[in-house]
């Protein structure tokens, strides 16, 4: 479903160049769970962005859902985004302004032609299962951190994309609320072969994913597949 | 140092009124490492900002340093939190176009009259105990998640305040750079009594703490004392 070949990432500053990922390969198959770990700074949210398709390697080869996604234009990455993958941003992201329903609802409206009676219950049923039905009329700035944030996936999911980068998504939440989030994902894995690709330093995500890359300092330094129940 | 009698806090949505604080009456002791628990949306966030003079109760008596908040105009209560204050908020709030070492001066200059010099110095040393030194240079944009959370504690505490308001500090860190920063804390608890009032979902913090109090749907439901080893 994904795979990169020698890839590196570069970030310049002036003079300065700062590699962020080091020459990183690996293939990676639907309907997984993988996750990244590894300390701060080492590259996780630079290793998904790609994945994601919003950066492109500086060198390297990355194909992803067999696509060369250095043969794209601005243009053409943004469709294939919108039509393919769904993203939980380590920092949300969500429109401040606009409400809960509305910020789940927006990739619907963008991305499928749905009609609206669907799309309602779509945004309503993913609500629910995040425990977000009650806030829904709510604007953003007038929410919790953690409420934000089950938004946020919320939103990834609605267009049923193929693959999901999720950084951080339980970054803000309690237990409670975090197996609630998992077990949907599992579920939504199991029912329509989403794969799911995390970053995050949370042990309660890594105990659940099949496979767990380390990266430090841009460089991937392990990989290692986790034996299921 | 912090006393607060029946707080209440009302939000007003049009016709909706949203009880996020229900009549909380607790104290805190000067030099005290204390978290607030609980679900997310349960109101931990709202009693920060309330201890954090960032907002004030909708009825109730809270005084913070042996002050009645509710006598303070809006410049008041910015005076007073320069001088006495520290923040690490949920979202971080840093400048995304200044750099790390300008974002975490930031309060100094506002706020004292300590020659350059010395402020460059403070700057640096909290820099490098929270292991963003080599960052110092770089914008807050260019930077990652847990790279700003660190930005943002040395911030909260460049001027030794006298209370740190602390919302989820440790949320986008890996475990190494979360035990840094609450052995820092630990530190500057003991050598200039600072208290710390944290949020958290985090066990790693409220393992270290000496009071942890729970809140579910703005209600305090239980105050525990932890014995020390
Ligand atoms: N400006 C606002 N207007 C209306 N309701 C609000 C506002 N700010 C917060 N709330 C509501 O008040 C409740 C408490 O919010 P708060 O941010 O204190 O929760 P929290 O305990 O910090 O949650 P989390 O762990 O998710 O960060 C939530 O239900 C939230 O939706
Ligand atoms: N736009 C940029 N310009 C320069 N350097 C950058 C830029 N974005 C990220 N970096 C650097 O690249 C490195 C990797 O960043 P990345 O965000 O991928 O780390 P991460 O593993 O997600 O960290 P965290 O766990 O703290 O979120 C970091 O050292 C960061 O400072
Ligand atoms: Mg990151
Ligand atoms: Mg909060």
């Amino acid at each position: 479903l994904i795979s990169c070949k020698e890839i590196s990432k570069i970030y310049k500053m002036g003079e300065v160049k700062i590699k962020a990922l080091n020459n990183i390969s690996l293939e990676i198959s639907k309907s997984q769970f993988i996750s990244f770990i590894g300390p701060s700074g080492s590259g996780k949210t630079t290793m998904l962005n790609l994945f994601g398709v919003l950066d492109k390697p500086t060198s390297g080869i990355l194909k992803v859902i067999d696509t060369d996604i250095s043969k794209l234009n601005y243009v053409e990455r943004a469709k294939f985004r919108g039509e393919h993958l769904g993203f939980i941003f380590q920092n949300f992201n969500l429109i401040p302004v606009l409400t809960v329903f509305e910020n789940v609802e927006y990739p619907l409206i963008m991305v499928k032609s749905i009609p609206p009676k669907e799309r309602k219950e779509k945004v309503l049923s993913l609500l629910d299962e995040v425990g977000m039905l009650d806030q829904k009329d709510k604007l953003i700035n007038q929410i919790s951190g953690g409420q934000k944030q089950r938004a946020a996936i919320a939103r990834a999911l609605t267009t049923d994309p193929k693959i999901v980068l999720a950084d951080e998504p339980t970054a803000n939440l309690d237990h409670k609320s975090a197996f609630k989030v998992m077990s949907l994902m599992r579920k939504l894995s199991h029912e329509i072969g989403t794969t799911f690709i995390f970053s995050t330093h949370d042990p309660k995500i890594v105990q659940e994913v099949d496979i767990i890359y380390t990266i430090e300092d841009g460089v991937l330094v392990n990989r290692e597949k986790r034996s299921k129940k």
